[in-house]
């Protein structure tokens, strides 16, 4: 464990606590994506399957940040798509998620480290955790704006990435240790968020909402 | 053997 990826954990397990306290203390889900929701519970589900098949003891932290990860992501998808599903904007967050799944497992078939039921399951959740936040921003620019906190939350949720990126490149200089999967991936997936850094940066920290131009 | 690919990130 080192530095980096200890803090891109507690950025991940920020984003995933801003947003729940965001919908649970405003009664609301407006301006939050339900499909990015799902597909990150997609995510978890299908990258942490070993926690189902051969359960172990909760003995170390790994395996309770899994459970964490799972449940707080089921959680949040149930007080969007049941509790507060009055205020889910579904009109906005009309992107197209099969267009995001399909391919990931499509890919996750044909470029993975082994051909076999659970790396490929893993492949497909690399895949489809960089590409998972799309709906999100897709509705962040439909509706023109978003909320500070929503703001903080997606702040948090793609530093946790670039983190990553970091942790990476320690690992690959101290254990020479690569992930190439991983690491493609994990590019793709913060380069999505740099034009959101580039506005969150520019306006949240000086106290402004990002307004993107209608 | 079998179990050596180890993604041993979360």
């Amino acid at each position: 464990m080192n530095i980096f990826r200890l803090f891109g954990d507690l950025s991940h397990l920020a984003a995933i606590a801003i947003l729940l306290l965001k919908i649970w203390k405003t009664r609301s889900c407006a301006g939050v994506s339900g499909k990015t929701q799902l597909l990150f519970a997609v995510c978890f589900i299908t990258r942490y399957i070993d926690l189902f098949l051969h359960f172990v003891s909760l003995y170390n932290t790994e395996k309770v940040m899994k459970l964490i990860y799972i449940s707080a992501s089921v959680f949040t998808c149930y007080l969007i798509f049941f509790k507060f599903k009055a205020t889910y904007d579904g009109n906005h967050d009309s992107m197209r998620a099969e267009f995001l799944i399909v391919p990931a497992a499509g890919l996750a078939c044909l470029i993975n480290t082994k051909f076999d039921a659970i790396e490929i399951l893993w492949t497909f959740s690399i895949y489809l955790e960089a590409v998972a936040i799309l709906p999100q921003l897709f509705l962040i620019s439909k509706t023109g704006e978003a909320e500070t906190i929503t703001s903080h939350y997606l702040f948090a949720q793609g530093s946790y990435r670039a983190l990553y990126i970091l942790n990476w490149i320690y690992r690959y200089h101290y254990e020479s240790h690569v992930d190439t999967i991983a690491i493609v991936a994990g590019v793709v997936q913060t380069i999505l968020y740099c034009d959101f850094f580039y506005l969150y940066i520019t306006k949240v920290v000086k106290g402004q909402k990002i307004v993107l131009p209608a | 053997y079998g179990c050596d690919l180890v993604h041993d990130e979360l």
